[in-house]
């Protein structure tokens, strides 16, 4: 079965 | 969820100076419990350590060191991505909650993703991170 888990990440800030 | 964040709200709580073993503890063993514990625990505890408040800032950066010496490989795969680092980053950067947060809770801040550095050199994220920081003169040596 599929887990909820979220895998996908975001980009580093640019700050 | 609900109880990851009545063990943390107690473990942070401002008004209290002392650490409360007990609630960073048992935080800790409930990040364990489930597939989501470490996304979880990982935003309660950014919301927690962005707090304008410094004591509860502190306290939860405290348990967010704690968790990283007694949570396993799931919530240390977690913490190393960007979506967990830009929520300490902003924590450093005048541009976001730097502006609220107190010189003390920066330089725990910048101690824990140094040390995260050191402790994790196969986490390429955390060394990107930490070089931003340093190339944009937020992190000095």
């Amino acid at each position: 079965t599929a887990s909820f888990h979220d895998d996908s990440d975001e980009d580093l800030l640019n700050i | 969820p609900g109880q990851l964040q009545r063990w943390l709200n107690e473990a942070t709580d401002p008004s209290v100076s002392e650490e409360n073993w007990e609630c960073i503890q048992r935080f800790c063993e409930q990040v364990n419990v489930g597939t989501e514990g470490p996304l979880f625990a990982l935003r309660l505890l950014a919301h927690k350590i962005q707090s304008p408040q410094e004591r509860e800032a502190l306290h939860a950066l405290t348990v967010l060191e704690t968790c990283v010496n007694n949570c396993g490989d799931r919530f240390h795969s977690e913490m190393a991505k960007f979506r967990f680092l830009n929520e300490l980053i902003k924590v450093l950067s005048p541009k976001y909650y730097g502006i609220w947060s107190s010189e003390k809770v920066k330089s725990r801040v910048t101690e824990v993703i140094f040390s995260w550095t050191v402790w994790f050199p196969q986490e390429v994220k955390i060394q990107d991170a930490y070089q931003m920081l340093k190339k944009q003169g937020i992190v000095k040596e």
